[in-house]
């Protein structure tokens, strides 16, 4: 259906720094090509590199769930959108 | 802040080391508004060695040596009119919770003359980086864990955070959660507002237990806007109304009485002073009495407004108005109205508002989340509460005071309330320890907090633990705490084990080789939190024991006695073992047990561990509840 096709930003979570990695983002972007193919540079968002591994990124339902299986992932969640308190 | 820090004994003058300007206070926010005099940079030295940020301004911003260091992320949404694309604070909240965990010392701060006095943070001398992460449409995820990422990296020393959503999360599908967690990991305290949407139990919004949660309570200023009648009688009004009307009478007018006809309303629709439902020129210069709180009556050209209301929290906390307007209880509200009928030329006045002093402060204001922690019930939440309701802090002066389009006042200070104020103030409180004690851990610095925390009165806060977590922030006391409940990463992950959480993720959470064994599998009870909790099955037998380390940071020698302090009867064993701590240096570590038997169908009364040794009383809770 069209709503299964249609990308929504996710996070996709991976905990701690990669140890003996040198690019973060260069693995985000290898794990997106995997699951997302040539369209990877224009759905991956950003990617968090300093203090912990994750990126942000627009997936299809199928896509998401492909990513939250992979290796290395702890969680996908979807970009949530929280209030002022 | 004009009255917070003084409320709960931390006066301007309170003891101080000069490392406190090495501290790095990270607010993720709306942003901030650098011209206020509370970021002033005047006599602040260059930033700290330690500081490894930047200062994005793509325009019209420029950091100082106060405000170190900030950024903005925007994610790839669009803004909304009034929206700057920099760090700059549009919105207000930002400045307002930067001011009051690190404002500088500002003399002579009001909101239209009210609640005036010195504003300042917690820690005047501190550094602000600011991380703008909320715009009009909210708080993106994404936008969060990019400000932690940065934060933790450009080394911070405590991560304030006053926003959260009504989300019942695991802890790593949480952003602020994640964010907090890596914090911890680098030693950086993150302080989480609780959340406003209390008083339902249950309701808390960040409950990690490696950040301190922060729920909000009054001080003993509030706002009356009363109400005078030309029959010589005054009705308590709620407001904070910088409006003075001046000395003389005004004709007023029942909302009921001036249906717009031509528009199709009549009486029973315009007393409630739905916009557009009053005619004009009835109402036009004079004060409307409206049945219900809503702001029609001005917008038709009333002079003021009378609002009934039936909330019931109306003398608990009091609103910044757009125009003169002030909130009255319905019985008032009917004598208002048997006034204006029974007379043949009403007048009457709002009156600008005054202070009182409130004698029941503090209490945990309605709308301040509540526990239990439904993630993990043996973990207490909240962790502490804090000055939150009817604050004074900076503002930008291109936001309006109350947000509203009627209200064209352009302030340095506003008068807000909500977790969000009372977080930034144990900020505030935890940058003030770390600045004597950098070296303490996040874990070190919020049991110093929690367990030096004011007593609160249950009477006057029928939730009791689960409102005010153990108590009442008390800085100065924090500072020397005596003995801390220290926690590691690695007390976390086996509290994590003891939530269910497998291997694979724990060593991807750590980056090392982290394992579930049966030696610390269903630990929660074990994690060395400074707060017991315990959900118990209703009418079970239970018998549970707590395990608990304690480290010497008071006097080398010294001996501490553990009692209990009962509020109530209880139908709960309780057993300390050993009752005796003896400490020969600092930085001794004891362990102690708390065992716990018995059988409840409702919440146990409160409970406190005290370990005392004549000089330091370190007090947690122990809360037992039907689970």
């Amino acid at each position: 259906s069209a709503s299964a096709l249609e990308r929504k930003e996710y996070i996709v979570y991976m905990g701690e720094h990669l140890k003996g990695v040198t690019s973060a983002e260069s693995v985000h972007f290898s794990m997106m090509e995997q699951v997302v193919g040539s369209a990877a540079s224009e759905h991956l968002l950003h990617s968090y590199k300093y203090s912990f591994s994750g990126f942000v990124a627009r997936l299809t339902d199928e896509e998401m769930k492909t990513m939250s299986r992979m290796e290395g992932v702890v969680s996908v969640f979807p970009n949530r959108h929280r209030k002022l308190h | 802040t004009t009255r917070s820090w003084d409320f709960m004994g931390f006066p301007i003058v309170s003891e101080r080391t000069p490392l406190e300007s090495d501290i790095i206070v990270g607010m993720l926010d709306t942003g901030i508004w650098p011209e206020s005099q509370s970021f002033d940079d005047q006599g602040f030295g260059p930033p700290p060695a330690k500081w490894k940020g930047i200062c994005q301004s793509p325009t019209n911003f420029t950091c100082n040596n106060k405000i170190i260091g900030a950024r903005y992320y925007n994610g790839y949404h669009f803004l909304l009119p009034g929206e700057i694309l920099s760090p700059r604070d549009s919105e207000g909240h930002g400045t307002h919770t930067a001011s009051t965990a690190a404002g500088r010392q500002v003399v002579g701060a009001n909101l239209g003359g009210l609640a005036e006095g010195t504003a300042r943070g917690g820690v005047p001398s501190a550094r602000i980086a600011v991380y703008k992460i909320c715009w009009a449409f909210g708080c993106a995820d994404a936008n969060i864990l990019a400000a932690f990422d940065d934060a933790i990296a450009d080394g911070v020393d405590i991560i304030s955070l006053s926003v959260g959503g009504p989300f019942l999360l695991d802890y790593f599908e949480d952003s602020i959660a994640i964010g907090a967690f890596h914090a911890m990991k680098n030693g950086i305290l993150t302080s989480n507002s609780a959340g406003n949407i209390g008083p339902a139990l249950g309701s808390i919004e960040n409950y990690s237990p490696w950040s301190l949660t922060v729920a909000a309570s009054t001080i003993d200023r509030r706002f009356v806007s009363n109400v005078n009648l030309g029959d010589g009688r005054t009705f308590e009004g709620s407001a904070i109304n910088t409006f003075d009307l001046g000395p003389r009478m005004h004709p007023m007018i029942y909302a009921g009485d001036a249906p717009n006809t031509s528009a199709g309303y009549n009486g029973n629709q315009s007393r409630y002073c739905f916009s557009g439902s009053l005619d004009e020129k009835l109402v036009r210069g004079k004060i409307v009495l409206c049945d219900s709180p809503r702001i029609g009556a001005v917008r038709a050209g009333a002079l003021g407004a009378i609002l009934q209301t039936s909330f019931p929290y109306i003398k608990d906390l009091a609103f910044v108005v757009p125009v003169p307007i002030t909130l009255v209880e319905m019985q008032d509200g009917g004598n208002i109205t048997l006034y204006i009928k029974n007379t043949s030329q009403p007048m009457g006045n709002i009156l600008k508002s005054q202070e009182e002093k409130d004698p029941r402060a503090p209490f945990v204001i309605f709308f301040s989340s509540r526990g239990p922690n439904r993630i993990t019930p043996s973990i207490l939440k909240p962790d502490l509460t804090a000055p939150g309701v009817d604050i004074l802090a900076a503002w930008s002066p291109i936001s309006p005071p109350t947000g509203s389009p009627e209200d064209t006042r352009s302030v340095t200070y506003n008068i807000i309330s909500g977790t969000s104020m009372s977080c930034p103030h144990a900020t505030g409180a935890a940058a003030y320890v770390k600045s004597f004690h950098q070296s303490w851990s996040p874990a070190a610095i919020k049991s110093a907090l929690m367990t030096t925390a004011y007593p609160m009165d249950p009477r006057v806060n029928p939730d009791t633990e689960f409102a005010y977590g153990a108590g009442h922030i008390n800085p100065r006391a924090a500072v020397k705490p005596g003995l801390v409940y220290d926690a590691d990463e690695g007390d976390y992950v086996r509290m994590l084990c003891g939530q269910g959480y497998n291997a694979t993720t724990l060593r991807l959470l750590t980056g090392d080789n982290s394992t579930c064994t049966s030696s610390n599998n269903g630990t929660v009870y074990d994690l060395n939190y400074p707060s017991f909790a315990l959900a118990a099955a209703s009418g079970t037998p239970f018998s549970v024991i707590f395990h608990r380390t304690v480290t010497n940071v008071g006097l080398p020698n010294s001996t501490y006695t553990g009692s209990f302090g009962l509020l109530g009867s209880s139908e709960v064993g309780l057993r300390v073992t050993p009752r005796v701590l003896s400490f020969q240096s600092v930085g001794q570590k004891m362990s102690f047990t708390l065992t716990l038997q018995g059988q409840i169908t409702v919440r146990m009364p409160t409970i406190f561990l005290t370990w005392d040794d004549g000089v330091h009383k370190v007090r947690s809770p122990i809360v037992v509840y039907p689970s």
